[in-house]
């Protein structure tokens, strides 16, 4: 499954 | 947040102080790729562009900005304050090589075809190569100085943790983010040859790094 925004890492 | 991503941002944050603080107190930039630091500048700032658009936390945000004034104080001190000093007979990679086969990755393999997104995705891209024109730099001039490879130990070890910390996350919360994953994971293998040389040779008490 993709990762969604919002990006929640740096 | 889980301990490998905390101590990956620590050691991000660590390497970048490292490199501040040597130009700072040796008031000189020799042997550093000042292209290598345009383009991680050139990855805060189009990354943290959501800075404007979302609150994520306060952690989130205080480490965004850091990152973002420490690399723009880095480029500042390399191409204005010290610049007489910048070795750019040695800092002759070709940017655009990397450059334009990012900008068309993050194109054709994005999240969502919005502004943003590329420009996150190519941010992620970017990072996995910005340290070529450093490495590059090293294998021409056949040696670097013990703390710009204490520097590039953090910034590895940093990549390395953020694996630990995706394998950690795809077991407790089933995340997983695939364009920051297959990048995180080729920017890493960049590293392997250096860590190689930093534990046999720097790590065994020697001065200078010097490539066999």
């Amino acid at each position: 499954e993709k990762g969604e925004p919002p990006h929640d890492e740096l | 947040m889980n301990v490998f991503r905390l101590a990956g941002d620590v050691s991000h944050l660590v390497a970048i102080i490292i490199l501040l603080v040597k130009i700072w107190r040796s008031k000189s930039c020799a042997g550093i790729s000042g292209k290598s630091q345009v383009l991680f500048a050139l990855v805060f700032t189009t990354r943290y562009l959501d800075l404007f658009t979302v609150f994520i936390s306060a952690y989130n945000t205080i480490m965004k900005v850091v990152f973002l004034a420490m690399s723009y104080a880095t480029v500042y001190l390399i191409y204005m304050r010290f610049r007489n000093m910048y070795d750019s007979e040695n800092d002759t990679f070709r940017v655009e090589f990397l450059l334009v086969p990012v900008i068309g990755l993050s194109f054709l393999e994005n999240y969502a075809f919005t502004p943003l997104e590329i420009l996150w995705t190519f941010s992620i891209f970017l990072e996995a190569v910005a340290i070529m024109p450093q490495l590059f730099m090293i294998t021409k001039t056949g040696e670097a100085e013990s703390i710009t490879t204490h520097y590039l130990f953090f910034l590895g070890l940093y990549r390395a943790l953020y694996i630990a910390n995706w394998v950690w996350r795809y077991h407790t919360e089933e995340f997983f983010d695939q364009i920051a994953v297959v990048s995180g994971v080729v920017q890493t293998i960049f590293y392997c040859d250096f860590f190689y040389l930093y534990v046999t040779r720097v790590l065994r008490g020697k001065a200078k790094m010097i490539l066999p």
